[in-house]
């Protein structure tokens, strides 16, 4: 999902 | 992940490392803005608090403990064991003005009204500003030790790769970030008059000194 993409980077 | 994002987690990992070593090895933390390591440690402890609900990957997840472990090891070398070397007299902004701002924000401007989301907002947009403290303190000094400079230049390339890592997963995935686009953005125009003296003195040998 497009949350998870997000909390991928740091 | 991508060849930007990766330099990018480096390059924020080098700072770091560069910032420890500069403290240990020398025993003193003059040159420091003790309350850019404090608005680190907020910003890598309430962005990071997803640890312990989701699971990313390995890397993610030993990138995330490192960087809160460091940025709290870093407040407590400054503030506990390096305490005599601390330059107090000068770091002397205001990071009220910074926090309180930057959580309104968040309140504001968000994805999703709940605790965790507005706490990973609230840390991007401190983030952007974070470092606020530390110019100050150089603009006040007027000087910066070399690798003092380094690790700004370090820490600042960090934010500039991430903006090049965005837009190329713009392109290859279809995926944006407004918030964090706009604030990586803010943060790294503070850097830009930082960086133009980074090259043309530093890396030339010279201590960055500004203009009196």
């Amino acid at each position: 999902s497009e949350k998870k993409k997000r909390k991928d980077e740091l | 992940m991508n060849i930007f994002r990766l330099l990018g987690d480096l390059s924020h990992l080098l700072a770091i490392i560069i910032l420890l070593l500069k403290i240990w090895k020398t025993r003193s933390c003059a040159g420091i803005s003790g309350k850019s390591q404090i608005l680190f440690a907020i910003v890598y402890t309430t962005r990071y608090l997803d640890l312990f609900t989701t699971f990313i990957s390995a890397y993610n997840t030993f990138m995330k403990i490192i960087f809160i472990a460091t940025s709290l090891a870093t407040v407590f070398l400054m503030y506990v064991k390096f305490k005599a070397t601390y330059d107090h007299n000068h770091d002397t902004f205001r990071i009220e003005f910074l926090i309180l701002p930057a959580f309104v924000l968040a309140l504001l401007i968000n994805h999703e009204l709940s605790p965790v989301e507005v706490l990973w907002t609230f840390s991007i947009y401190l983030e952007s500003v974070a470092i606020l403290p530390q110019l100050f303190l150089v603009s006040k000094t007027g000087e910066a030790e070399s690798i003092t400079s380094h690790y700004l230049f370090a820490l600042g390339s960090y934010r500039g790769l991430y903006l090049f890592n965005w837009i190329y997963r713009y392109y290859a995935e279809d995926h944006y970030d407004l918030i964090a686009i706009v604030a990586g953005l803010v943060q790294t125009v503070l850097y830009c008059d930082f960086f133009y003296l980074y090259i043309t003195k530093v890396l030339k040998g010279k201590k960055l000194q500004l203009p009196a």
